[in-house]
């Protein structure tokens, strides 16, 4: 990671944590997981899943929504 | 609304469960009518039955668990995951699992059981996740009162079993507004942190000022402790805190969180005790004062000294001629008042005192 603060990283594992459970992100680190190709297309994947804008970055808006108490059941797939 | 690969369901329509343990925080008899209570959503909407077996192994086996508790797909404790389900099979298809470590309620306290046992059974017969908000099948929670299925709902699980052969009219709960109808009203319309919350029944629109697709949502998802209707909204930015206002009560909320001391009723605001709903709010940000709209008549309310301006309240009609006598909503930007009434929205200039557009109240959602 570059000199991000802990909340961003925090963001990123509550994030990668989210996409794994629910999107099928394989596990793993994901290199520097901002530019990772597989973590943006699950991000793209979910914001499209909850009417989102699609940006592929890990906006407030998905955030907002991550961070929701939810049903543990994938959002897409097997 | 979604199905899961292949469209799993059940090949025949009795079906069995069984509850193979309770959780401490509700009495297991609640439990127990608890779930039968959700399984009837699903029968009412569907020929399917369901029978309970106290032992064996039943089609849909239901137990509390936390963290890893058997199937390698742990809870996370307090929170994040609630609960999860198997999609119908034999084993664990159909199974469904609550986390204990969960507050499990029968009412709004904390997460409801009934709420979350019938969105999981969903998963059991056959129901993926649906994009619909306003959905039971939405993947995140939030609490309701009344029959727990939408139309989108009911709509995907007939897609798999057909409806009820006793032909039983459902009434659906209401669907998520659609932003560009025509005929859109709108209930509380304010700014928050640079971005516009434009309240509808149980949802809002966030509106970005750089992003012209605005993000629809549950009120309560984002605020437990709002109801789910709003009357009227205004942000007082100098101290970045959101009033809510609900019948005579009103919320002040900064960021996610209540603050302290609220709810309180508007009359602490200095309304006369007669008023028992404010229709719409908007801060001034030019003046400082905050205008309050109920029924017929506004008032003014200074933010800063915290007391109603005199000289109120003041006939809406006489003051802002051609909008009618009644706000439900109303905006300030750059100098114009937005005063939405009905279908359409009034662009007041604050300057010159006159109506200078109108436009049909969904504009304000880029329609």
């Amino acid at each position: 990671f570059s000199s991000s603060s802990s909340t961003e990283i925090d963001d990123y594992l509550l994030a990668e944590k989210y996409l794994r459970q629910h999107y099928g992100l394989s596990p793993g680190l994901q290199g520097s997981r901002a530019a990772s190709g597989a973590f943006q297309t699950k991000i793209r994947e979910m914001q499209k899943f909850f009417r989102l804008k699609v940006t592929g970055n890990l906006d407030e808006n998905t955030l907002d929504i991550m961070k929701q108490p939810r049903c543990g059941v994938p959002d897409i797939g097997e | 609304y979604n199905h899961f690969p292949r469209r799993l369901k059940w090949e025949r329509n009795d079906l069995t469960f069984r509850i193979t343990n309770y959780t401490p925080d509700l009495k297991s008899t609640d439990v127990d009518r608890i779930i039968r209570r959700a399984l009837n959503v699903w029968s009412a909407a569907t020929p399917l039955t369901f029978r309970k077996l106290r032992e064996g192994i039943a089609d849909i086996m239901i137990s509390f668990g936390s963290k890893e508790h058997g199937d390698f797909n742990p809870f996370d404790g307090p929170n994040g995951l609630l609960a999860h389900a198997y999609p119908p099979g034999r084993d664990i298809g159909g199974d469904v699992h609550f986390d204990e470590d969960e507050n499990w309620t029968n009412d709004q306290s904390d997460y409801n059981l009934f709420i979350v046992a019938t969105h999981e059974l969903g998963h059991a017969l056959g129901l993926a996740h649906s994009s619909d908000p306003g959905a039971l099948m939405y993947p995140a929670y939030s609490y309701n009162e009344g029959f727990p299925l939408a139309e989108d709902d009911i709509d995907g699980i007939q897609d798999l079993y057909g409806p009820n052969p006793n032909g039983k009219k459902l009434k659906p709960r209401p669907d998520a507004p659609t932003r560009c109808d025509p005929e859109l009203t709108i209930d509380a319309v304010t700014d928050l942190r640079g971005e516009t919350y434009i309240f509808k029944d149980r949802f809002f629109w966030r509106l970005h000022p750089q992003f012209p697709e605005p993000q629809q949502s549950l009120t309560r998802s984002t605020w437990p402790f709002l109801p789910n209707q709003v009357d009227a909204a205004y942000e007082n930015p100098d101290k970045d805190t959101m009033f809510v206002f609900r019948g005579i009560r009103m919320w002040a909320i900064s960021g996610y969180d209540l603050v302290k001391g609220y709810p309180k009723y508007i009359h602490k605001l200095g309304l006369p005790k007669r008023i028992r709903k404010i229709d719409a709010a908007v801060y001034i940000k030019d003046t400082g004062k905050t205008l309050l709209f109920s029924d017929e008549e506004y008032w003014s309310y200074n933010e800063a000294k915290g007391t109603m301006d005199t000289g109120y309240p003041r006939s809406i009609e006489t003051d802002f001629p051609g909008i009618g006598d009644e706000v439900d909503a109303a905006a300030y930007r750059s100098g114009y008042l937005y005063l939405f009434n009905d279908k359409l929205q009034f662009e007041y200039s604050y300057i010159s005192r006159k109506v200078v557009r109108i436009m049909r109240a969904n504009s304000v959602l880029n329609c």
